[in-house]
């Protein structure tokens, strides 16, 4: 039986403009679509209200993923990895509140204007102690100083700052691969998280951005920031969908508190709110 | 590339009458895809297509050219058409100082085109000078004086107390004030469904009533690029926009629909972290871009 009968051709439209609007991607949302074709045959929906509900399965069953942090280890190493502006240094300082125990803080990215500065304002705000050199050192040393450090002072948690990098920088990517080293020399299976940041404002790119990041320096985890803004972050699936690494959490704003474990079912109910 | 696909889509097509319906539809699918796989709003595509099919419905298939090769000329052009033509070079005011003041998303990149712009104009023998109206990020303040220190240029602040619109109105009077012909000012990052970050905007724009109000814009921002703009021509009227991290390689569909919809021109590129590396932006290198 043809499913898509004239009738239905506006509500498959209006689903295809949904997903593609809120940056889940052509390719994304052709496998999502045709899912749900196949399973609305197969159980003879027809409702445009029960199809969206099968839609929002559809999508919450591909986001779903493990979003724990590892935080097992002392001390537990997370590398904060991701392009330029996308919320690295702001989504660490809501770390700090966010996760248990004594966080360390080191400030990795001895590149940028003021990078350290905003690092040890978000540590005087939180109480975390920051392991700091002076701008243009190598951020390499800096992470080692830092995993060092945390060894001494008994952290729980340290958090590493790293410069933003466009993956298409390959010896920036380099020196993250570096960096990346240098942790796991000093403790053989740290970094134990590689958290990455994505914008939620990004198109597109943003797949292209964790497949290159991943394969870099390995990503164990996504952060969707800016959701608070008009973007949908639907690139989130696309993200899911292609590369399997779980979203782990979501950043809704740029105050402390505005940092939250990622549910998949709320966030595929919001996409077709 | 889409000439690639153009031609796969009409393989075994020759130079003797004209396109069919049928292969005008199979070029437009291509395109389609094409155009939203590089960010091209949702519905700036769908208009797009519409033009693009009207063009190449009926088209005389040429000796010359092979059908798809046509078809890429047909999208060449009206792509260039949407893009506007050439560079919009900086207009500066009849009375100095020039004021430009720089808003936008958070993370975009205006603390650094600040920087830039201000580098950039004094190569063009203006001497510049920088407010920063940043009262909210971390260090934000500290970055700009950094970057003034850096390009030996002052940097105007009163921390973060003040108002950003009183900052910035005794900002510029001290510009005035120091002879200094070409203002930047450098405002916080902020999102569109922040009534009060976009009143704020308003209120600083409604004081210091710049000669020019530029968008800064990631290259890589989605499709809700088009939101965004309208809002931000709504409460600052911007007339140009910067676009950013053009050196990575995000296709860059958000410029044309911006573009597009907004009626305002791209002015200025970012290619990089680097102070030198910007310049003015110029239509013609997107639509390749863009393309694919
Ligand atoms: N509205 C909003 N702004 C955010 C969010 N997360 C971060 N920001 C803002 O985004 C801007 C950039 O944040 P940063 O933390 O400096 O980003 P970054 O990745 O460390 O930037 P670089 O180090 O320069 O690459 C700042 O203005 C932050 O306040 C969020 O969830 N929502
Ligand atoms: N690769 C690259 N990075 C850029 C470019 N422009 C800015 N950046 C980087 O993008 C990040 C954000 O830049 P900022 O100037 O802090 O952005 P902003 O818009 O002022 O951020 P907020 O004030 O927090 O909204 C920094 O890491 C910059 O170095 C560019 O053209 N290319
Ligand atoms: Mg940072
Ligand atoms: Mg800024």
């Amino acid at each position: 039986a043809e499913f898509r009968d004239a009738g239905d051709e506006e509500f498959w439209e209006r689903v295809e403009e949904i997903l593609i609007s809120s940056d889940v991607g052509v390719n994304t949302t052709a496998k999502l679509v045709a899912e749900l074709e196949q399973e609305a045959l197969e159980k003879n929906i027809t409702s445009s209200d029960q199809l969206r509900k099968l839609m929002i399965e559809h999508a919450a069953r591909m986001l779903e993923g493990p979003v724990e942090l590892d935080i097992s280890r002392k001390p537990t190493v997370v590398l904060m990895v991701g392009v330029n502006g996308t919320g690295k240094t702001t989504t660490i300082g809501k770390l700090v509140n966010y996760l248990p125990g004594e966080v360390m803080l080191a400030a990795g990215d001895t590149f940028r204007a003021a990078a350290i500065e905003q690092l040890q304002t978000w540590g005087e705000r939180t109480g975390a102690p920051v392991v700091a050199r002076q701008r243009g050192a190598d951020a390499a040393a800096v992470a080692h100083e830092a995993v060092e450090a945390a060894q001494q002072q008994n952290a729980d948690v340290l958090l590493v700052d790293t410069a933003g990098r466009l993956h298409t920088k390959i010896n920036l990517m380099a020196e993250l691969e570096k960096v990346r080293r240098v942790i796991e020399r000093r403790i053989p299976d740290a970094p134990h998280e590689v958290l990455m940041t994505v914008d939620a404002t990004t198109g597109q790119n943003g797949l292209r951005q964790v497949k290159m990041f991943a394969e870099s320096v390995g990503v164990t985890g996504i952060i969707l920031t800016k959701l608070d803004g008009t973007a949908k972050g639907g690139i989130a699936l696309a993200i899911a969908n292609e590369t399997g690494i779980p979203i782990k959490m979501i950043s809704v704003g740029e105050k402390v508190g505005d940092l939250h474990p990622f549910d998949a079912r709320e966030f595929a109910e919001a996409l077709f709110g | 590339t889409l000439g690639e696909r153009l031609n796969t889509a009409l393989d075994g097509v020759r130079g003797s009458g004209n396109l069919t319906e049928d292969q005008v539809k199979k070029v437009t699918r291509e395109i389609r895809l094409a155009l939203l796989e590089a960010d091209v709003n949702y519905g700036v595509v769908k208009e797009f297509v519409s033009n693009v099919r009207e063009r190449a419905t009926g088209a005389e298939v040429s000796k010359a050219l092979s059908p798809g090769q046509q078809v890429v000329k047909i999208v060449d052009e009206e792509l260039a058409n949407l893009m506007g033509g050439t560079a919009h070079k900086l207009t500066f005011a009849s009375r100095p100082p020039t004021v430009v003041m720089l808003a936008g998303l958070n993370g975009h990149g205006k603390t650094t085109t600040a920087g830039k712009l201000a580098l950039f104009v004094r190569k063009l023998g203006k001497s510049p000078y920088l407010i920063a109206c940043d009262t909210y990020r971390p260090a934000a303040i500290d970055q700009l004086q950094q970057i003034g220190r850096e390009l030996n240029v002052p940097v105007y602040t009163e921390g973060t107390e003040p108002t950003p619109e009183d900052i910035a109105e005794r900002g510029l009077k001290a510009a005035r004030d120091g002879g200094y012909d070409f203002v930047i000012v450098d405002t916080a990052g902020r999102q569109v469904l922040d009534a009060d970050m976009m009143e704020e905007l308003k209120r600083v724009r409604g004081r210091i009533k710049p000669h020019s109000v530029m968008l800064v814009l990631d290259v890589v921002t989605g499709q809700n690029a088009v939101e965004v703009a309208q809002a931000f021509q709504e409460y600052a009227d911007f007339d140009g926009m910067v676009l950013t991290k053009l050196d990575g390689d995000a296709r860059g569909g958000a410029a044309l629909s911006v573009v597009k919809v907004t009626g305002r021109p791209v002015r200025f590129a970012s290619e990089g972290e680097k102070m030198s590396e910007f310049d003015y932006f110029y239509p013609d290198r997107m639509a390749g871009r863009i393309l694919g």
